[in-house]
């Protein structure tokens, strides 16, 4: 499963309507500190169906939405997209017959969700599913966020067990 | 269960002996359960030795020396088991720049497996990557990517 | 005594409101008791709004810009009552190098006060210093300090 | 008060005497990781009287000793000394008539421990009350150990307090 294409509209630092494309191969993002680089991250992980606003590094989901700037207002909603394709083996049922899948997340101020998969409306479970059974998810190990590194040493065996056992 | 823990317990710790010593140039690691009697519930100890020095506890390593065994045991997972994609927000941050060589050895070995995304403020990091995204906030407070230029790069 | 931590507290905040900006090149932030009634027992809550961004707690702000609201405070506290000397370790890990620059060049002007040493692997850190002390390992797990030549120096 | 010079001798990795000689001014310490850098720090904290083998990355003071390598037996004792001079006001009593003090520190494997002061024995709470008098101690503002700045933000409201008080 490769990642196609990542898209961000009033998620967090991103208030304008903003477009990663991928081609294969490693990408580096680069930037000055403050500049949006983990919030693309926390992005990634939120579409593929992070639940706990704590791992998006905040208190409360609503956090995440834009909160406006100087010359912005603040966003009502936040929406990520990520489009992705399948080479080998072709999406789990029922995407089976798909080149490619675009998975879409939208939260409303005030709380509503919306969840999308190739624009038909899903609930979240189908995308946390559709992850689970591709191996993707959110695993410890393939998210390693900012100062998780010192961690995995100083967090002791309880935590590590916890990582080992995500590759069980 | 059990038997699917040993199992992975077993083949990451294969992975990481061997990884241990292409990271360091030498020396060698290993990972133990605290508890060998009750291995549902027993925690994983990490014990290393790089080259020249004696075997002990990782928590006894150097601040850089500690990055690159956790970096060590990461890449073991990830070869052991890998996942489509991985993404590394700055793990780079403690290693000299003979350390961030040699793992960016390893990532463009491991990149043949998987789509890795890397966030860094480091060059060398940079120049292994086939693709650079820049990020900067031209209107303050607002995010916006932009392409770039290893040479003209302000970061 | 009540009193005494008071005066300190605002000297502190003072110094505090000051330093912040410099380091952001604009912005501001300020320290609060989280329980002004009780201020033997008040922790000290942090709260900044770098350029052009929102007022927010120093929690919600990136990596690398909490390091430096965080050496913002160091610095303010150390103006206000300077020790003889001050040891930095590796303190500039987490800084893009045009904040590490801001930091050097409050780092100069603080260093008349007091006798600075610095640990670092970052080359603009090392310009900065005038001293240079390297240490190796030419012997395997044993230390030794090396006179260092910017231009060729491995690290 | 300045620090003029710093030797050291089967301190951790030091297992062969070295001298660091200041000459005024900002001093910056590098190599590749694990040589050696923050060992000297520690060296630092422990002459100035640090009792706490927690704070010097330990579990027990023995920890401190050269632990032996290939070419090098383990050491049978660890010996820092710190030589300060004091150009405006001069030192405390009883000397306030040197130019030049020279603090000891000597670990012995087994446990015995040895403090002079020109090379005069004395107690450890004559070295600590030297610190303290010229505002140098152990001040947790003059030790900024590796991983501490991150600390002073997600140790949270106490921690943060605790740290102002020292300027108090
Ligand atoms: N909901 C939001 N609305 C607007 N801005 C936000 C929001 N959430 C976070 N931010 C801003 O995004 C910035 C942090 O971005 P991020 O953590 O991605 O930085 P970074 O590029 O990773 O920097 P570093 O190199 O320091 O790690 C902060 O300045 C923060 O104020
Ligand atoms: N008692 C001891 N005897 C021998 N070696 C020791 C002893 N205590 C620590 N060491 C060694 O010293 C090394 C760590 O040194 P130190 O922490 O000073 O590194 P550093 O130069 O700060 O590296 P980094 O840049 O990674 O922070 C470790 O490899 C450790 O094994
Ligand atoms: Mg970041
Ligand atoms: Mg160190």
């Amino acid at each position: 499963m490769q990642m196609k294409s990542l898209k961000l509209h009033g998620f967090k630092s991103f208030g304008k309507e903003t477009d990663l494309v991928f081609s294969g191969g490693t990408s580096a993002i680069v930037g000055p500190n403050g500049c949006g680089k983990s919030n693309i991250v926390d992005a990634l992980r939120w579409v593929l169906g992070e639940q706990s606003p704590k791992r998006l590094r905040g208190k409360n989901m609503e956090e995440i939405l834009f909160g406006g700037s100087e010359h912005f207002p603040a966003a009502g909603m936040a929406r990520v997209a990520l489009t992705l394709s399948q080479e080998d083996k072709g999406f789990p049922p029922p995407y089976s017959e798909c080149e490619e899948l675009c998975v879409e997340r939208i939260f409303y101020r005030g709380g509503e969700s919306e969840y999308r998969i190739n624009r038909m409306p899903v609930r979240l479970k189908d995308i946390v599913d559709l992850f689970t059974d591709t191996g993707t998810g959110t695993r410890a190990y393939s998210f390693i966020e900012q100062g998780y590194i010192g961690e995995i040493i100083s967090a002791g065996p309880e935590r590590r067990r916890n990582f080992v056992e995500e590759a069980a | 269960t059990k038997a699917r823990f040993m199992e992975a317990f077993e083949g990451v710790n294969k992975k990481f002996q061997e990884v241990f010593p292409r990271l360091f140039k030498g020396g060698k690691a290993f990972l133990l359960l605290d508890n060998p009697d009750d291995p549902l519930e027993a925690g994983i100890e990490m014990v290393a030795q790089p080259p020249g020095k004696r075997l002990q506890n990782i928590n006894l390593l150097s601040g850089g020396e500690k990055s690159l065994a956790a970096l060590a045991l990461l890449m073991a997972i990830f070869q052991y088991k890998p996942s489509p994609f991985c993404v590394l927000d700055e793990v780079d941050a403690a290693l000299d720049d003979i350390n961030v060589m040699r793992f960016n050895e390893l990532l463009k070995e491991i990149s043949a497996l998987s789509q890795f995304i890397v966030i860094t403020h480091n060059r060398q990091t940079m120049e292994i990557a086939e693709q650079l995204y820049g990020v900067t906030m031209q209107s303050p407070g607002v995010s916006q990517i932009v392409s770039v230029n290893l040479n003209s790069a302000p970061i």
